[in-house]
């Protein structure tokens, strides 16, 4: 048996929301450590990496490790029936092929439930190997949204190149440049809106925009992005959920040839 | 001109 249960459900939705640009399908894999989704864009450029903890749940029961794969477009349906203050249960039967959602409003005067029939997909686990990176920038997601945004207007790539002197993005393409430099700002009451910078060594690497765009997909899960850079190695675009757990996104850089 | 990598070559498969 398991079951799943979370006051918000709106953050669910959200992380559905960030994902379904990047992938059509994904196995939601449980266990009493609550609910992993690792999975390759059908390009194999990005991977996305979803961890919710047990503990984040306001319930989880998990009673046998149990492996959802789901048609994510559908399941957008599913949560599209939802109310944005809902509580949502999610329930499934060891060995079932479908998964239960059950929507309560907040003044549990509207309870909803939709079974969903799940698919048996192939996937592959990848091994991620720990990187010691050259640099980790966290900044607010709101403001990589949007840098990300202005500059996709110049190019299809953009480089993200990392100094001790701040970060600095830049794209160019026919019809110019275009360069966003951000310095270090601690802001100690707004913590939420700083820019700090932990660099071991300089690094400036390449990645398509299109990609980048659909992590920032994620921007209302959380105030704060972290991105994480070394020389070949993909980089890494960390969301933290609040209480839950978090999203991360790995991009392969563009190598000049 | 650059060329997209792809993640396989970073990732193990388990």
């Amino acid at each position: 048996m398991f079951e799943a249960r979370l006051v918000n459900s709106s953050t669910f939705r959200k992380v559905l929301d960030a994902i379904k640009d990047l992938l059509n399908e994904a196995s939601f894999d449980c266990s009493e450590n609550g609910i992993q989704l690792q999975a390759m864009d059908s390009s194999h450029v990005s991977l996305v990496s979803l961890n919710l903890k047990s503990d984040g749940f306001d319930k989880f029961r998990c009673d046998r490790n149990l492996t959802m794969g789901m048609n994510l477009t559908s399941l957008g349906k599913v949560f599209k029936c939802s109310g944005a203050d809902d509580t949502v249960t999610m329930k499934a039967q060891d060995y079932a092929d479908t998964v239960t959602f059950m929507f309560e409003s907040k003044k549990q005067d509207k309870i909803s439930d939709y079974e969903m029939k799940l698919m048996n997909l192939d996937q592959e686990h990848l091994g991620i190997p720990d990187t010691e990176f050259s640099c980790i920038i966290k900044m607010p997601s709101i403001e990589f949204a949007r840098i990300i945004r202005d500059l996709s207007q110049f190019g299809e790539s953009i480089v993200i190149s990392c100094t001790k002197e701040g970060v600095k993005f830049s794209a160019q393409g026919d019809i110019g440049t275009g360069n966003v430099k951000l310095a270090q700002t601690h802001n100690f009451d707004k913590e939420e809106e700083s820019v700090t910078i932990d660099l071991q060594e300089p690094v400036a690497l390449t990645f398509a925009c299109q990609y980048l765009n659909s992590f920032t997909k994620a921007t209302p899960l959380s105030n704060q992005v972290k991105l994480s850079m070394c020389e070949n190695v993909p980089l890494v675009v960390e969301y933290q959920i609040p209480e839950l757990g978090h999203l991360r996104f790995y991009l392969a850089p563009k190598i000049e040839e | 001109t650059s060329t997209q990598a792809r993640l396989d070559g970073f990732f193990t498969v388990l």
